[in-house]
Parts: structure tokens; sequence; C-alpha cells
């Protein structure tokens, strides 16, 4: 999937199967990455798992999980909230936004957490105060909200230009995720349209839907990329920094060049 | 290597004119300044690895725990909390309110962004 980082790094990674997004001493979020297409190393995310622990006082350990098939509006106790104070609160977010979404509210640490239903994926957004991660935590490394995606699971152009000889043949097993209909094939000019009819400025999150359509050709991930950019805007970091169109600060600079290769 | 800071600190929240002592056994407040003592020698774990200062501090902290019978879990203030004007517990549950109560309310407090989507 595509990853923004609390340091507002932007990646596009693998991470085939599970791994931390975050664990320190308030909470733990954990999420498994499946295949979506046949030829492609590329991940989108079937379960969240998030871990609120203990805080004393405030409230006690609540564990909330999300999978395809399932956006609960509860904690696995089947509570919606934690706390007396109501300081851990489950709530449903309506309105116009893309897919069905879920927002949980951590009070006591001021975080709030975005999941959403997008297609047959889930994506995830999480606003916290800084003075609540500890960047130079080290354990391991493997928190990739804070340190970003392995250099060795991080999709490159040059990967992607080689795997672009191959066509791509849409998954269809269940060991790759949900079945899904087969998807029109995507050219850069078709993709592009459609991501420029979705979100309109020619940002990071439009090249990763481009990305998204050109490797899956499934229409649904434009509307991710959309949700993703609508949580950035309802969770925004202090400081927002947004890409000038067309000069992306991607950590794989040349997204769109590898999405034109890979057509 | 910022460990006196951190000492430093703690020695203020804990001292008579904040109205804490540290005889004051199972006082929240007192709990609260030793989390934030814990908390700030944490961040100094990297920087501070060979400094004996650091390492008596960590130690002395994990009895300061023990003999208070404070939870390593629960809120932090980095700044004095008054023990005349203990904070109700649904202030003490709220980042916004500690943070207005810690003293820092003009200092504005940033929030960092995480976000996964897409394939």
């Amino acid at each position: 999937p595509h990853l923004r980082t609390f340091r507002d790094e932007f990646q596009t990674c693998k991470v085939e199967g599970a791994w931390p997004l975050i664990d320190n001493r308030f909470l733990s979020v954990q999420v498994t990455n499946v295949p979506v297409v046949l030829g492609s190393s590329a991940t989108a995310t079937s379960k969240i798992t998030v871990i609120f622990k203990s805080y004393h006082g405030c409230t006690d350990q609540k564990v909330y999980q999300a999978t395809t098939d399932d956006l609960p509006l509860a904690f696995q106790d089947g509570t919606r909230s934690g706390g007396e104070s109501g300081s851990l609160t489950i709530v449903e977010r309506g309105g116009s936004g893309v897919g069905r979404q879920v927002k949980i509210q951590a009070r006591y640490i001021g975080t709030s957490i975005i999941v959403r239903r997008v297609g047959s994926y889930l994506t995830f957004a999480i606003r916290m105060p800084e003075d609540t991660l500890d960047f130079s935590e080290d354990n391991g490394g493997l928190q990739l909200c804070l340190h970003g995606c392995p250099r060795n699971e991080l999709i490159k152009e040059h990967t992607l230009g080689r795997q672009s000889q191959q066509p791509r043949v849409q998954g269809t097993s269940t060991e790759l995720g949900p079945l899904r209909p087969p998807h029109q094939v995507y050219t850069v000019e078709r993709a592009t349209a459609k991501c420029r009819e979705t979100l309109q400025v020619e940002d990071v999150y439009f090249q990763s839907c481009v990305f998204d359509l050109l490797t899956t050709g499934d229409p649904e991930f434009s509307m991710a990329a959309y949700g993703a950019l609508e949580d950035l805007k309802a969770l925004p970091p202090s400081k927002l920094k947004q890409n000038s169109p067309r000069t992306p600060r991607l950590s794989n600079r040349g997204v769109s060049h590898a999405a034109a290769a890979a057509a | 290597c910022r460990i006196q800071r951190c000492n430093a600190e703690y020695v203020a929240s804990t001292s008579p004119s904040s109205g804490l002592q540290e005889d004051a056994a199972l006082d929240v407040d007192y709990c609260i300044a030793l989390r934030a003592y814990a908390l700030c020698t944490r961040r100094q774990a990297r920087s501070c690895r060979g400094d004996l200062v650091y390492h008596s501090a960590v130690f002395r902290i994990k009895e300061l725990f023990s003999q208070h019978n404070c939870s390593s879990d629960g809120p932090t203030s980095s700044a004095k909390v008054p023990s005349t004007s203990r904070p109700a517990v649904s202030e003490l549950c709220d980042y916004e309110n500690r943070v207005l109560m810690s003293g820092s309310a003009g200092q504005q407090k940033k929030y960092a962004h995480c976000g996964l989507f897409g394939d």
C-alpha cells in the first residue's frame, strides 16, 4: 500500500503479511496486507488491529479489529467506549465520504483514527500528538508510521519497470485476498483521466491513484486515494505539507514514470 | 545526553513549592510527575547509553515506582501540577486539558499524521 509516515514521507511498499504501523506505550497498530494481482508485488490492506493499552484511570485495554468482511462499530468486547469519562469512543462517520468509515477517538492521548473500507480493502489514518511519539525508540525499527518501510519492501520504479514486462493477471485465488471480478486494463491516459476526475490536484495522492489503476485496473482504488486525502484533511498534521503539483516529495520519486513504464 | 534536564524537571515538579512531597505515597500528582520523569529518561536512552547519571536515574525511577505504588501507565505532565487544585479524572483523561493544565497553552501542540491506503 501507499504509506504517509509521521515524518510526512510518502512511500509505496510491498509489506505483505502482518506489519506493525505503531507500537508504543499507548497503542499498537498492526496491519495485514495481501497481494492484489498476480505478477505484481503490490499489496493492499485486508486487516487492521488497534490495541489501546490500559491507561491508568482513563481506560482499560481495548482492542479494535477491522477486516475486509467486517468493519465493526465496536471494540472486540462489544463496547463502543472505554473509561468513565468517554475518553475512548467509536463513532460511524457519515456524510459524503467514500466507503464505510469508522472513527475512533482516544481523547486521553489526543489521538484520532479513521478506518475505511473502500472496495475490497481497508484504509487507515491516524493523528497523534508528536510528544506521544518517540522517534528515538529502538525496537527493531519496525514501526512503519514512525520509520517507514524497510528498504527491501519499497516498490521502486526499476522494480516496476521490470515487472511491467509481464502481463498483469487479476488474482482469483482466496490466498491472494478477496475474490474480485476481472477489471479493465487502464492506459496511462485513461488512468490519469480517471484520477483527475476524482482527485483534481496532481499531488502524491494523485500519483498513487494512477499507480493503483495501472497496477490493478480496479477503479475502487481511485476512491481509496480520495478517501486518504479526505482523512488527511480531517486529521491534519500541525504543519500540513501538501506537495505542489508535479513536484512530489516522494521517497520513491517518480511514481508516475514508473506507472508509465508499467503500462 | 540531557539527563540533567530530566532530573531538574523532576526536582522542580516534586519540590515543596510545587505542592508535592516525595513521601506523599499514592499521591496521584506525584505519580504523574514520576511518569513524566520516566518518559523523559526513556527519550534519552540512546544518547545517554554510557552515562552513569542516566543509569542511576533509571534505577532510582524503578525504585520510586515501586515505593509509591505508581502505575507506569497513565497521564504524564511535563510541568507542575499544583496539588491544591487537583484536576478531576475527566480532565486528566483529556489530552488537550492536560496540555492546558501543564501551562503550555500558549505553546501550540504539534500533531503528526500517518496514513495507509491503496495498493
